[in-house]
């Protein structure tokens, strides 16, 4: 599914020089759920916005469902984004002047998904994350983690098969990081192939495999039972 | 040094209302530190906007080192703030366009300290949060935890003898929690009182008492040793 060879991330600005991401290379197969941990400016965020196809490396190989993401055109990634990327940002990245059912909605427009039937998929989501009771809300009317539940629902909405999950439980209490994290595991049980970026120990043991990141390189790849 | 008697929050939107806080009362000694935890969506960020009088409440009385907020007019509000609060947000607030050591700068702006002063301060507490060689990046260049961290900085620069501390740890590695941590503990022992708002149980203990919140109300309140 995910193929990372010798993945290199730069920043320059100026005369400051920011190695991201130092020749990361690992494989995900289809299905699996694997956690990164690492510590702050690690290179986590980096990391999942190459693999979301929301930037691209300065050096080194992505390979995704086969494809070379770097041969691809913008308009192609645009489409792998909509239709196969769910990803929740750190900072949930929600339309503040919009209600929390039309941010859920906005993948399912880009799919062409008529209004009644986005409507009541959206609503779904909500519900199940648990605002099925605050859909006309906009994100400045409810808490953090009420906001970071909207960035989960907007990203699993698409059903898509790659879910990138970046710290989706840093602004929960641990009952309802845990209601999160079954979600996520019904759907790595249906098929979907979930990484996720966390810094909290009893939510990177829901995955199978953890991947430590320490100053933009792999330092561990363990398999947990 | 913080006297809260019966606080209520309403929020009202059209026809929904939100009884965000349902008569919270308690107090906190000069000096303590006191952590608040409970379930996303039941009061924390409101009860600490109020304690940082950067709100009003619907009803109830808030008497801040003996004088009763509500009472005070905006000019006087906006004193208190500047002088004597330090408040970190859940979702940072920095200023995005400018570069970390200006954003951790303007309180002491506000306090009328010379550029070459302010700059020299600025520069010290972004190197205690471990930035020191990040000083003219913005924002948008940083890591979240990095981000967190100068909202952190910039809330300690004006010495503040009340700190607010909203999620302080949210975004940050166990080990850069940890150092956050000794920092605060360090301030709450040269006199500083803390509340801080976490999900996180081992950082919560850093504190000598917790407050538990459910559905705006508190529900325990426990001092542990
Ligand atoms: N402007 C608003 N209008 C309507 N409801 C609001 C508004 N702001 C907050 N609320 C609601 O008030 C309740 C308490 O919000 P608050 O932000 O205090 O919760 P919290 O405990 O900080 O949650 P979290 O842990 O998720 O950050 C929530 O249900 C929230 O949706
Ligand atoms: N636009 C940029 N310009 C310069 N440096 C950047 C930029 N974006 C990120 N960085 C730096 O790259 C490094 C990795 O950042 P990244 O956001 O991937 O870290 P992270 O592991 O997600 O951290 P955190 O746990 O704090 O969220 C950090 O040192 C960060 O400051
Ligand atoms: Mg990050
Ligand atoms: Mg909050």
């Amino acid at each position: 599914m995910i193929k990372v060879q010798n993945l290199w991330k730069v920043y320059q600005n100026g005369s400051i020089k920011v190695e991201a991401l130092r020749g990361v290379s690992f494989e995900v197969a289809e299905g699996e759920m694997v956690a990164i941990m690492g510590p702050s400016g690690s290179g986590k965020s980096t990391l999942m916005h190459l693999l979301g196809c929301l930037d691209t490396p300065t050096s080194g190989k992505y390979y995704l469902a086969g494809n070379d993401v770097s041969s691809l055109k913008e308009d192609q990634l645009a489409e792998i984004r909509n239709q196969h990327i769910g990803f929740v940002f750190q900072q949930f990245n929600l339309l503040s002047r919009v209600s929390i059912l039309h941010n859920v909605e906005v993948p399912l427009i880009y799919r062409g998904v008529k209004k009644r039937k986005r409507e009541k998929i959206a609503r779904e989501y909500l519900e199940k994350v648990g605002l099925g009771n605050r859909l006309h809300h906009n994100p400045n009317e409810i808490s953090g983690g009420q906001r970071q539940r909207v960035a989960i629902a907007r990203a699993l909405v698409n059903q898509p098969s790659l879910i990138l999950a970046d710290e989706p439980t840093g602004n929960l209490d641990t009952r309802t990081g845990e209601e999160i994290m079954e979600f996520f595991c019904q759907l790595n049980e249906q098929g979907h192939t979930i990484i996720l970026v966390t810094h909290e120990e009893n939510i990177a043991r829901y995955a199978r495999r953890i991947l430590y990141i320490v100053d933009g390189e792999i330092t561990r790849d363990e398999v947990i039972s």
